[in-house]
């Protein structure tokens, strides 16, 4: 049996929106450990990869391991019904057909349940783990999604290319081209708003700007981002919860 | 136009 206890369901809904947009059927594993889930988009460019520890929870108890198949688009639909500052439960018996998710408003003693139907989701799972990169970058989230949006002005594609001291970030179109670099820099105030870049190789990859724009709805989660780049490799994009973790693994596109 | 690769090229089913 599941019973996982969200203190502000904002989390979760949050979580949801940074990635339904991108994947819609995602079998959630839930486990002792918390909640997990993968699943790749429709053209298989994007993969994204969830991790909810049970810190992220209030209360959490999970004896046995539990499938959830969730359309989440039907998911959000429910989440919207929910206040952003309720308490939200999840729950589901061991062999589910449907989750129960209760909203409690704590301060009103309003309490809202909603069961969404499950799903069989044959969903392949790939080996994401052990893989080695050249260059790992960490810089604020929201200023990644500005560099994002800015450029996908110009071009569908962005070229990244990383260097001992500077990210370069690098958009050519028809109506122009346009690039932004971003150097590396430590806020002793404002320690998220910091740039680190450690290197091993220099890195020169294009990815997609439709993928990028997926990805930076991520955002919101975290303060921020941590890119993980390496030759001719997906490049793993991170964002940090307080205990686990939302990443996309994006296929660059062929260096030629 | 750059041509995509795809995610199954790099990562193998578990």
């Amino acid at each position: 049996m599941l019973e996982g206890k969200f203190e502000e369901a904002s989390l979760f809904k949050r979580i949801i929106d940074s990635f339904k947009d991108c994947v819609q059927l995602v079998n959630f594993n839930c486990n002792e450990h918390g909640i997990a889930a993968q699943a790749v988009d429709d053209s298989r460019v994007l993969l994204v990869s969830l991790s909810i520890g049970t810190e992220s929870f209030q209360e959490f108890r999970c004896d046995r391991g539990v499938t959830l198949g969730v359309d989440l688009s039907s998911l959000s639909k429910i989440l919207r019904c929910g206040n952003n500052n309720d308490n939200l439960t999840l729950i589901a018996d061991d062999t589910p057909d449907s989750v129960l998710l209760l909203f409690e408003d704590t301060k009103k003693d309003r309490i809202s349940e909603y069961s969404l139907k499950l799903m069989d989701i044959d969903a392949d799972f790939l080996d994401i783990e052990g893989m080695e990169y050249d260059t790992v970058i960490t810089m604020p989230s929201a200023e990644f999604a500005k560099v994002v949006r800015d450029l996908n002005q110009l071009s569908d594609s962005l070229n990244i290319l990383v260097t001992k001291d500077t990210v370069k970030f690098v958009a050519e179109g028809d109506i122009g081209s346009g690039s932004v670099i971003v150097k590396p820099h430590t806020d002793m105030d404002k320690p998220q708003e910091s740039v680190k870049v450690e290197l091993d190789k220099p890195v020169d990859l294009t990815f997609g700007s439709k993928y990028l724009l997926d990805i930076i709805k991520g955002a919101g989660l975290s303060d921020q981002i941590t890119i993980k780049l390496s030759a001719e490799t997906p490049a793993l994009f991170e964002f940090s919860l307080q205990s686990g973790y939302l990443q996309f693994f994006l296929a660059p596109k062929f260096n030629e | 136009q750059v041509p995509q690769s795809q995610i199954d090229q790099f990562f193998k089913e578990n």
